[in-house]
């Protein structure tokens, strides 16, 4: 999952 | 209601005009354009109700596994007002001869077939929306932690399809089965996609963003 760090972080984000 | 209202917004492609046509131009066109939407349809998936309330963890291996298949469904219903054309955007429309020309006949033809699919079907925009998050919660993921929950998203989302084909088309009562039993080739022409853009990766000529390059080695 390490490497999915795009994705981590979009779905993270609030909006 | 709440899907219909999470439904993004078109966006466009805006080829570069100074560079001539040529395959690579067509496919670094609609890389771009694919790494742009992924965007915009994280953020979508994140108005499914019920789907922020999964995992981090399993909203990232749904979306891993079914994020194709979400492009292509987008392409293919804003397709169904056009004879054999597909529109990428609304300035990115490709026809045979395009096709060709980006070395995408075969899956264009495949996406094409799911076109008149859902043509003859009649598929309206709600049911369309409710096709593209259950192929999202159903997207088969290996590494579901909890597929409980993601079964209770498949159900409620299921149970949404049922209703509005119960109260909109009570003519038909198999037609929420006829719109599920179309996913089969959602899911087969979004492999043929994968494949063919993992190949174009690799074969190095296609600048290619990153989440789109993130998302493609999910799928490798």
């Amino acid at each position: 999952k390490e490497k999915h760090k795009i994705l981590h972080q979009l779905l993270q984000n609030s909006t | 209601s709440l899907l219909l209202v999470a439904e993004p917004e078109a966006i466009f492609a805006m080829p570069d005009p100074t560079v001539p046509e040529s395959d690579i131009k067509a496919l670094t066109t609609l890389c771009d354009l694919a790494d742009r939407e992924l965007v915009v349809n994280i953020g979508w998936a994140k108005h499914i109700p019920g789907f922020p309330s999964l995992s981090l963890a399993d909203q990232m291996s749904l979306l891993q596994s079914g994020w194709m298949e979400i492009l292509i469904l987008r392409v293919v219903f804003r397709s169904l007002a056009l004879e054999d054309k597909l529109v990428y955007a609304e300035d990115y429309i490709m026809d045979e001869e395009q096709s060709k020309l980006a070395g995408l006949l075969d899956l264009n033809n495949a996406i094409l077939q799911l076109v008149k699919k859902y043509k003859t079907m009649g598929l309206e925009k709600e049911e369309f929306v409710v096709l593209k998050a259950i192929a999202l919660a159903n997207s088969d993921s290996m590494h579901i932690e909890d597929s409980e929950a993601v079964q209770r998203l498949q159900d409620v989302l299921h149970g949404a399809l049922q209703d509005y084909e119960t109260t909109h088309h009570p003519e038909d009562p198999r037609r929420a089965g006829k719109m599920i039993m179309t996913l089969p080739l959602l899911r087969q022409t979004a492999a043929r996609a994968i494949q063919h853009f993992c190949s174009i990766k690799q074969d190095g000529r296609v600048p290619m963003h990153k989440l789109f390059l993130e998302l493609l080695e999910a799928k490798a």
